[in-house]
């Protein structure tokens, strides 16, 4: 299983729908600073069900939808989809590729469809758990957190080796 | 539930310190368990040594040296519950110049197995990379993806 | 006391202003008393507005804008309260090229009225000094401190 | 006023007098991973009177005192030495030129001294009182603290304007 892209739709600083292709193997993401990088690893923290508005650095759960510009009214809906290559069945699902959307008015409550089939966002918590994929583990380092994996306390790292069981 | 328990813990102890040796040249590492007797509830703990170094605790270990422990910490991860794709922002900020390079490669050996997806101002982490996608603000408050030749200055 | 703090207050609100403006290339910031009415207990909370950007609150903003923003704000207390001295530890870490060149710029013009001493693994900062000093461990475990010619490589 | 040189021995991982000379204008000092650049400025802190070990990154005040390395036996004492230009009277005190020391012993306590004669930490904090420079003021911005300026609480910050004041 990889990452093939993700689409946004007034994500944060995404109010056009925007498309990132990943590729296998490794891959940079590189620009100023202020210009959007976080951005797109909040977007595909948030798609994998993220309910934390802390871990996407907002207050509110609306912070995620495109509050506007110098030039551009605030949008109403945010919107993220991530396709992923899933030829080897690495998720409990029968497609050679899945697509997994999350989606937010402003004022409403999240909506998450897995190929383009409304669904909970248990169903996308169940497609994930054997992964190790997920807003828990550590396939998705926020900026500055590196250092946290040893700073936290030993009760906190735990957490690490249950994951890891 | 307990013997899955301390076999991943002997497991991550044992990688950890595999990634550590690798990452600092030498020295040693390991995952120590604060209560072994409270098996379901105890804490875990590092234990690090820097080669050539004798430290009393690890609050005393530099910026860069905590960011390598950390990556050490996320290798072994990876070694003993390997995840398709790992995204990483800026984990690269406190280092210098011979430990992105000692990063990198290990980067680049892991790559086969899983997918990493790296947010970096380093140059030289740029150089790891297969493809490049650079994000800009043309528009001012609106994000942007474009394709990066990789000799372009950052 | 209280009318000591105003004065400090609006005065730290405009130097604020002034660093924000020259090291955002615009916009504006602002200091503000969460509670108005309750001088000698308030707290002071910052307003910021990048060039072109209408964020709901800073936390939304990035790791880099953090930075400029947190430097700011320490020169406009060097603005207002002038230190002789000021030592910066790896302050640039998460600064892009052109957010350290703007840095670098503002800390020169300052050079006259106080004296910087900066640790930094960035070379565009190296290149601004008029000094370097270099801290190695030829021997594991033991600083030694060496003066280190500007055109040699990080 | 301003920084001329400052001596560290048996400090951190400066088990050796070691003399670190300052220039006006702006100096870096530069170096690798773990070298101890940091170590440098919490000499510093240290010798302008720092009282938290959290401050300078140690559990115990005795984790400032070289505690050994691979051929090396730990040692007894630090003691860090600031000499300051004082020509220009910023510092209240009829010396052109002001060396503050600082020593501790292991299972001791720190002493201090102005010019050799030894002092109370009293006698250092007045000494620095209105210059802004002391360990709670803004001279002296510890690695990875730059952030902090906007994200502590309200109360924190009215400190700085106090400061000001
Ligand atoms: N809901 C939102 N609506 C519009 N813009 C937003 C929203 N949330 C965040 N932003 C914008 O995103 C910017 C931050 O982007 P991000 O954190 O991704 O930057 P970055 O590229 O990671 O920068 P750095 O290199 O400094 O870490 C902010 O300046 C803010 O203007
Ligand atoms: N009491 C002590 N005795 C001996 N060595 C010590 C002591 N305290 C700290 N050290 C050493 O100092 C090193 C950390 O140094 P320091 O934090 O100054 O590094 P640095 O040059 O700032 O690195 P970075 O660029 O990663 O921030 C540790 O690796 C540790 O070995
Ligand atoms: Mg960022
Ligand atoms: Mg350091």
């Amino acid at each position: 299983m990889y990452l093939k892209r993700m689409e946004l739709l007034g994500f944060k600083s995404f109010p056009t729908k925007t498309k990132i292709m990943f590729e296998p193997g490794i891959s940079c993401i590189v620009g100023p600073n202020g210009s959007g990088k976080s951005n797109v690893a909040d977007a595909l923290r948030w798609v994998l069900g993220e309910q934390s508005t802390k871990m996407l650095r907002g207050g509110k759960l609306e912070d995620v939808i495109f509050s506007g510009s110098k030039n551009r009214r605030p949008l109403g809906m945010a919107e993220v989809r991530l396709i992923l290559d899933n030829s080897d069945h690495t998720l409990p699902i029968d497609f050679a590729e899945v697509e997994v959307t999350r989606r937010n008015f402003r004022g409403g409550v999240s909506e998450y469809a897995i190929n383009n089939r409304s669904c909970r966002l248990k169903d996308i918590l169940d497609l994930f758990v054997d992964t190790g994929i997920g807003a828990d583990g550590l396939s998705l380092i926020n900026q500055g957190r590196i250092n946290e994996l040893i700073t936290v306390r030993p009760e906190e790292r735990r957490a690490l080796v249950e994951e890891a069981a | 539930m307990s013997s899955r328990f301390r076999k991943a813990f002997a497991q991550l102890s044992e990688e950890f310190n595999n990634s550590f040796r690798r990452l600092f040249g030498g020295g040693e590492a390991s995952l120590v368990l604060c209560e072994p007797e409270r098996i379901l509830e105890t804490g875990v703990e590092i234990l690090v040594h820097p080669p050539g170094k004798k430290i009393a605790n690890y609050n005393l270990l530099s910026g860069g040296e905590k960011s390598m422990i950390g990556i050490a910490l996320l290798f072994a991860m990876l070694a003993v519950r390997p995840t398709p794709f790992c995204m990483m922002d800026e984990v690269d900020a406190a280092l210098d110049e011979a430990n992105i390079q000692r990063f990198t490669a290990y980067l680049q050996e892991q790559a086969g197995k899983s997918q990493f997806v790296m947010i970096t101002h380093r140059q030289s982490t740029m150089e790891a990379a297969s493809a490049l996608w650079g994000v800009t603000m043309e528009e001012e408050g609106v994000s942007k993806i474009v394709s990066v030749k990789l000799n372009q200055n950052d």
